[in-house]
């Protein structure tokens, strides 16, 4: 039994170590520390402790976590947010093999009309996958191009729609200005969609990945987050902060580069692997 | 602001008594949690904080008037001396054609800093650099050069995805050696640290193309693991420097702090945007204020 002695203490401090190294964050790892050290007095076995403490950090990615939205009889629009480099277009592509498998064809909308060949990037993706991509030419107006989309889905009674956008920093406000649009024009064509916008976060990022969430959330209604690359030696405790301050749930995980290379987020196993 | 936070320690300090080299911990606490909270890695952290407190620090702390700005000035020096102390020079003084090659993991900004760098090195260093993609993996990644090396009017090497990106470099490397270009930048495709054959592709790349600079791009905005990827490449392939991108973001990027550490290498250039233009010869001193907060 540890007690309150100088081996708790320090049984505590390697604890919440171990979760700053996992980018959890000072803060995120105090409280959560904290929050079992006041649950169990003091008194537990250091197994009793860090047993306590992945079923705290469970219960919290847990608590927020929600079923899809339900279009009805629209098609599903799903718009996918994140800054530069994060794993977007490659998570769209997972996502559109998945979606196609399990509801039917499937329409992704090309909206990054900014970066040097990412529609030919997105293109690519498309006709391995099977996914029918709208596009049009680099500059064109994004926003445009996800009505057309979200149109050309309902025209055709395809039951779900993707939405590329273009790598942005939460930092820059026209761009962010831009993001609202996009949203605010497939709305038009559809009021209610875009139903999910999921925020791809890259693994590998430190605690701006919470600024990233909060600004995102302001501009766009964001459902849900995608945490990428999870297949580094990064641990992505990011989430667990982003989950409990903003109550947004990681609805899945990116594992490597392939198609197949996503999982639907398993709280059980990311905090199993947090301790690794 | 640590400013502030160590303002708050002093003050209570003051208030129980005159302050002595053991309450400076306190304050040392402080700084040790404003470079956690910047995702500077926590090893990294340890190592520095006991840096700092070994020089004695206390001393000229303890007599000043406004401590706290004194322990803020001392340790951003500190930082920044860790840091490499002034801009360093990418060093260009050898035999052309200068071989450039960018490694990094998977989105860092690899391919757009290796564009950046070679405009910045036909305007501002007036040499005739010739780029390569090498990376035949990713979808459209040799099309994304291209179209950048169009934006620039600099050309592109030849290349295709069904190739082995060591013909690749070499060709272009050829190309370069008879075709009047004095600088080659290699692009190459992200990968992980911990792959395996991937790293080994690397090692042959650098075996084959012999580039006098191997440089590690880097994302400002990544946490505790870029000490641990910082040393992946280091040990793999002996990096000669490193470019920090994205450093328009909000990060405090104590991602640089801790690839330093670990490698020793010069961070030779900053990625400041989208726009080709957005690079800059990197200042240590400015990050260091920056990291602290
Ligand atoms: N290892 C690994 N790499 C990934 C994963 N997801 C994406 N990537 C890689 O990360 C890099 C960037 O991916 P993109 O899909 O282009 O990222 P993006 O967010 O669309 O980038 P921008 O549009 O430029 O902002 C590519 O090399 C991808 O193959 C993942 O889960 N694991
Ligand atoms: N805001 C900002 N964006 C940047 C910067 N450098 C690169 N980017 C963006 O980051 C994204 C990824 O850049 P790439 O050059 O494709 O990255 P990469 O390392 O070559 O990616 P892979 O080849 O897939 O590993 C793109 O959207 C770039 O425009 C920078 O300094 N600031
Ligand atoms: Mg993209
Ligand atoms: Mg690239």
């Amino acid at each position: 039994v540890l007690g309150g002695g100088a081996q708790g203490k320090q049984l505590y401090e390697e604890l919440e170590e171990a979760l700053i190294g996992a980018d959890v964050g000072v803060e995120a790892s105090a409280r959560i520390v904290q929050a079992v050290r006041d649950d169990l007095k003091n008194e537990a076995h250091p197994e009793t402790v860090r047993a306590a403490l992945k079923a705290e950090i469970e219960r919290v990615l847990e608590s927020v976590e929600r079923p899809a939205a339900d279009s009805g009889d629209e098609p599903l629009v799903v718009m996918l947010v994140g800054v530069n480099g994060a794993g977007k277009t490659t998570t769209l592509a997972k996502l559109a093999a998945r979606f196609k498998a399990e509801r039917g064809p499937v329409i992704v909308a090309a909206a990054d009309t900014f970066r040097a060949a990412a529609i030919d990037q997105l293109e690519v993706w498309c006709n391995r996958v099977g996914a029918e991509i709208i596009k049009q030419k680099q500059g064109s107006d994004p926003a445009a191009i996800a009505f057309d989309a979200v149109a050309a889905a309902r025209a055709r009674g395809i039951k779900t729609v993707l939405i590329d956008t273009a790598g942005r920093l939460q930092t820059k406000s026209n761009l962010m200005e831009e993001l609202k649009k996009i949203a605010r024009v497939a709305g038009r064509n559809l009021p209610g969609a875009p139903h999910e916008t999921w925020l791809v976060l890259d693994a590998t990022t430190g605690q701006n990945a919470l600024s990233q969430a909060q600004v995102f959330k302001e501009a766009v209604p964001l459902t849900g987050v995608i945490l990428a690359k999870l297949d580094s030696t990064a641990k992505g405790g990011v989430v667990i902060a982003i989950a409990d301050r903003m109550k947004l749930p990681v609805r899945f995980v990116g594992i490597g580069e392939s198609v197949e290379d996503l999982r639907p987020f398993d709280a059980h196993e990311f905090v199993e692997a947090l301790f690794e | 602001t640590l400013s502030d936070r160590l303002e708050g320690v002093f003050k209570k300090l003051r208030g129980q008594g005159r302050i002595t080299e053991r309450n400076i911990e306190e304050a040392l606490r402080e700084v040790r949690l404003a470079l956690l909270e910047a995702d500077v890695n926590i090893a990294v952290v340890r190592e520095f904080i006991e840096h700092v407190k070994s020089k004695a620090l206390g001393q000229e702390v303890l007599r000043s008037l406004t401590p706290e700005q004194h322990l803020i000035k001392f340790v951003a020096a500190e930082l920044a001396v860790v840091m490499g102390g002034q801009a360093r020079e990418l060093d260009l003084k050898v035999r052309p054609p200068v071989k450039l090659m960018l490694v990094g993991l998977q989105g860092s900004g690899k391919t757009t800093s290796l564009a950046k760098l070679a405009r910045f090195l036909k305007v501002e260093r007036k040499r005739r650099p010739l780029m390569v993609s090498t990376d035949v993996r990713r979808p459209a990644a040799m099309e994304q050069l291209r179209v950048l090396g169009a934006q620039l009017d600099i050309p592109v090497a030849e290349s295709h995805e069904n190739e082995d990106p060591v013909d690749i470099a070499e060709r272009a490397v050829k190309r370069a050696e008879l075709g009047g270009f004095d600088a080659v930048l290699i692009d190459t495709a992200g990968r992980l640290q911990i792959d395996t054959e991937l790293m080994d592709e690397l090692a042959r790349l650098k075996a084959v193309a012999r580039p006098h600079h191997t440089i590690l791009v880097a994302d400002a905005m990544t946490g505790q693991e870029a000490a641990n990827v910082a040393q992946g490449f280091h040990a793999r392939l002996q990096l000669s420097g490193v470019i920090l991108t994205k450093l328009d973001s909000d990060a405090r990027g104590g991602a640089a702090l801790s690839i330093r550490s670990v490698t020793g290498a010069p961070i030779l250039f900053a990625g400041l945007g989208e726009k080709l233009e957005a690079f800059e010869v990197f200042h240590p001193d400015r990050l260091a204020s920056r990291i602290l907060g």
